[in-house]
This record gives structure tokens, C-alpha cells and sequence, in this order.
């Protein structure tokens, strides 16, 4: 464990924790894209499948972290499909997000480690969390604007992965530990937020809105 | 690659 990927997981818990106290606090879901919290769900889901086929005590941080994340992210699924379905903006969270699911699974069949079912549902989660953003900014730019406290949930969830390029780049120098699926998949990730990023240093830094120009 | 299998991340 080294610094950037400790605080790559706790920028990561932060945006799941923002988002949960937004949604609760406000009874609202409105400018939350529930198919970006779905496709996390379904990356967390498939990514630590391993916590399902062989249960093992909780001895280690790292297993709590995971069901942490995916008990939040059903949780939160829950409360914008369910319990606050009256406020979700169906209409503007119009992204097609089979065709976000459908290429991830096909690109894990043909681009994988190892061919076989644990590695490749591994491989496509890795696929579909660097795009699974992608209908959160889709609907940002339909609506034309994001609320703070939304804006500071997208610039953790980014962070997080942008810290574990920083944790990629160490392990690679001083453990010579190279994941290539995980590290391409990051960066790609990383990038669909430069916008994002830029967008919340010069405006929401300042306490203004994000408004996109519509 | 070290082709380690398991994946030690997140």
C-alpha cells in the first residue's frame, strides 16, 4: 500500500459518501445519473465476485472495503430507483448505456489476461468503470448545470482514479508491479474528467456553479 | 507484466 492508492480509496469512498448524503439529506436524486450509479454497481458486483464464490472472514481491510462499496452502491441504486424514483430526471439521464455494457464485455473477451470467467468479468469491470461516468457528464450537459455538491462528488470520484495513476506509476518504479488492462483503462477514465476537472478548478474552487453553456 | 494473476487493487 503507498500513499496514492490509500488516498486514491479514500477519495473514492469520499464520492460515494457524498453522494449518499446528498441524495439523503436533500430526498432527491435530482442531476444524479442513476445508469452511471447502476454501471458502478454492476463494476463493483463483478469485480469482487471472488467475495461471493469463496466467502472468507472479514480479516482484512480490504475485504470490508468492498463490500462497503458494494453495499453503497446498491444502496444508492435503491434510493434513486426506488424510494426517490419521483425525483430522478429520467428524461435527461438519456444515455444508452448498453452501449457503454455491450463493447466493455466484448473488448474483455478479446483483450484479457486470461481467458477465463473470473479474469474476464474482472477485465470488464475494469472496461466499464473507465466509461461508466460518461452518462453523469451526458446528463451535466443536458441539463446544462451541476448542483456544488454534485460537482464535489465528480471531482472525488476522478480523483480517485487520477491518485491511483500516481499509485500505478510507483508500484511500477519500486516494485516493478505492471497491471497494463488496469493502467490503459485509468488513464482513458482520467481523461473523460479533463473537462470536468477544468471546469471545477476555475469555477466551483471560486463558489460559483457549474453552468455549461446549454 | 509479472502475470500474477490475482488482482491486489481495488
Amino acid at each position: 500500500m503507498n500513499i496514492f492508492r490509500l488516498f486514491g480509496d479514500l477519495s473514492h469512498l469520499a464520492a460515494i459518501a457524498i453522494l449518499l448524503l446528498k441524495i439523503w439529506k436533500t430526498r432527491s436524486c435530482a442531476g444524479v445519473s442513476g445508469k452511471t450509479q447502476l454501471l458502478f454497481a454492476v463494476c463493483f458486483i463483478t469485480r469482487y465476485i471472488d467475495l461471493f464464490l469463496h466467502f472468507v472472514s472479514l480479516y482484512n481491510t480490504e475485504k470490508v472495503m468492498k463490500l462497503i462499496y458494494i453495499s453503497a452502491s446498491v444502496f444508492t441504486c435503491y434510493l434513486i430507483f426506488f424510494k426517490f424514483k419521483a425525483t430522478y430526471d429520467g428524461n435527461h439521464d438519456s444515455m444508452r448505456a448498453e452501449f457503454l455494457i455491450v463493447p466493455a464485455a466484448g473488448l474483455a473477451c478479446l483483450i484479457n489476461t486470461k481467458f477465463d470467467a473470473i479474469e474476464i468479468l474482472w477485465t470488464f469491470s475494469i472496461y466499464l468503470e473507465a466509461v461508466a461516468i460518461l452518462p453523469q457528464l451526458f446528463l451535466i450537459s443536458k441539463t446544462g448545470e451541476a448542483e456544488t455538491i454534485t460537482s464535489h462528488y465528480l471531482f472525488a470520484q476522478g480523483s480517485y482514479r487520477a491518485l491511483y495513476i500516481l499509485n500505478w506509476i510507483y508500484r511500477y518504479h519500486y516494485e516493478s508491479h505492471v497491471d497494463t488492462i488496469a493502467i490503459v483503462a485509468g488513464v482513458v477514465q482520467t481523461i473523460l474528467y479533463c473537462d470536468f476537472f477544468y471546469l471545477y478548478i476555475t469555477k466551483v474552487v471560486k463558489g460559483q456553479k457549474i453552468v455549461l453553456p446549454a | 507484466d509479472n502475470g500474477q494473476l490475482y488482482h491486489d487493487e481495488l
